[in-house]
């Protein structure tokens, strides 16, 4: 699969939705 | 000649992967397997694997002995509800959890054994309307419970004694989770598949819901059984017990989806169907690192490798044929259970008889 089919991709995504999230 | 009978079909040529029946164990005072899997257990500084079978009434425990053989150590005799799976604790010793109820799990009692005193004993874990239970590493257990109002998804984790010690609790998705996995290499994520075909994805630390992703509509009713994070992506591999037959991807029992977990996108990497010219459909099975097992509603055991998308062992169903064949003989007998052992490099295939094969894969 390429990057455009997925979107960006990060490998940090667990901290940054953490972050994002409702505590 | 045992051996010989069980030998499995192979297929596609793919014969350095294949079954090799090790063992067999049967409870003679038990007459249906309801579960089985494995658990270390300690004792007299001794530390073996183990087998634990399960019918309705009773859990037993099993030991290696020479020669291949087990012997039974202990059984925990249970009450009038019948038990209707083991819930394994990964990395623990001498501590295993069931689930226990009338069509759904109405309680999760936790039987352990203790070597200070040598002594077998139970505990009760969780009473409610539980609707998916996991074992956790670091003797944590997760389970999805409701009531008319709400859902509740909670944390319980447990000592060494099996006392439990305070509980956690998540944010629960609106729909109901039916299934766990962790989320291999990250301790802190969990994720879950929901009543409504979706992803949710867990903070354990802090009881986020951080994300829910749907799988889409084509595979209804997924369930996760293994979730692991690569360069970026979130990997979940999937059974689909309502698959529907497709021209494309044959009849599917498992896929490993790619789920970036930033935009909720996701794209299918590898599908392991039915093998040609089988019929019927993924009734139930079990996953370990790349390799899964399925009992199929024709009786039979099909093994896959994920990352090939390929079944690649075949356990037919009638293994052990009757010399005097039953005149009325059960359509969809043989198998009924297929677990990987703590690792899958052994698989353990229950028949409808209450007879475990433990064979080497």
């Amino acid at each position: 699969c390429s990057e455009s089919d997925l979107g960006p991709i990060s490998l940090n995504w667990f901290e940054e939705l953490s972050a994002e999230a409702p505590p | 000649d045992v051996a010989e009978q069980l030998t499995p079909v192979l297929l596609d040529g793919l014969r350095e992967e294949s079954l090799q029946l090790v063992s067999k164990l049967k409870d003679s005072s038990s007459s249906c397997a309801v579960d089985v899997s494995t658990m270390w257990w300690e004792a007299a500084g001794c530390r073996e694997l183990c087998v634990v079978t399960a019918c309705e009434s009773s859990v037993s425990l099993w030991k290696p002995l020479a020669s291949d053989r087990w012997g039974k150590v202990y059984t925990w005799q249970l009450g009038e509800i019948p038990v209707i799976q083991i819930v394994p604790l990964p990395d623990t010793c001498n501590l295993v959890c069931i689930a226990l109820g009338d069509l759904e799990i109405g309680e999760i009692r936790l039987l352990l054994y203790s070597s200070e005193n040598d002594s077998f004993k139970r505990s009760l874990v969780k009473t409610g309307n539980i609707k998916a239970v996991l074992g956790l590493k670091d003797r944590r257990l997760v389970s999805s419970s409701r009531t008319v109002q709400e859902q509740q998804v909670e944390i319980v984790s447990l000592s060494e004694t099996g006392r439990s010690k305070d509980g956690q609790t998540l944010m629960p998705p609106e729909e109901t989770v039916l299934a766990f996995a962790e989320v291999e290499g990250m301790r802190d994520a969990l994720v879950g598949t929901t009543a409504a075909n979706s992803i949710v994805v867990w903070n354990l630390k802090t009881g986020q819901l951080l994300k829910k992703m749907h799988v889409g509509y084509s595979y209804p009713a997924s369930i996760c059984h293994r979730a692991y994070s690569d360069s970026g992506l979130l990997f979940v591999v999937l059974s689909h017990p309502h698959a529907k037959e497709s021209e494309s991807c044959g009849n599917p029992a498992f896929r490993v989806i790619a789920f970036n977990p930033k935009t909720a996108r996701s794209t299918g990497v590898t599908f392991s169907s039915l093998p040609p010219g089988h019929a019927g459909r993924y009734l139930e099975g079990d996953v370990k690192e790349a390799s899964a097992a399925a009992v199929l509603t024709s009786g039979a055991i099909a093994v896959w490798d994920l990352l090939l998308g390929q079944c690649t062992a075949l356990l037919p169903p009638d293994p052990d044929p009757d010399p005097d064949p039953d005149p009325d003989p059960d359509p969809a007998g043989g198998w009924a259970l297929a677990r990987w052992a703590t690792t899958s490099a052994c698989l353990l295939a229950g028949q409808r008889d209450g007879t475990i094969c433990l064979y080497r894969y």
